[in-house]
């Protein structure tokens, strides 16, 4: 898999577990 | 914290992998860039994790991809606002 930019800009944000309730 | 390796990654279920990636990667995108660290890891994330991993270990290709994905961010945002 490559990565294409101009696809991934609709990728969901990342949430790190300690921003989680 | 000990570094992540490709055996613990295979360990895990796809979906639990790209969250022990993002883990890693958003504390070191969170210091390039604060305000958008949630949304480029999101986008990097979607790179094959054996780069991911690579990425890890060394910054600077890390950091090559942060940059790649900041600015197709702006240029979308730019053109969102136009």
């Amino acid at each position: 898999e490559v990565f294409v930019p101009g696809q991934n800009v609709h990728a969901p944000a990342f949430v790190p577990s300690f921003m989680k309730d | 914290q000990e570094p992540l390796t490709s055996g613990m990654l295979t360990a895990a279920p796809p979906q639990e992998q790209k969250q022990m990636l993002g883990e890693r990667l958003f504390p070191l995108i969170q210091r390039m860039h604060p305000d958008m660290a949630g949304k480029i890891t999101g986008m990097l994330l979607e790179i094959d994790n054996s780069e991911l991993l690579h990425m890890l270990e060394s910054h600077e290709s890390l950091r090559a991809k942060v940059d790649e994905a900041l600015a197709v961010l702006q240029a979308h945002q730019a053109k969102e606002a136009a």
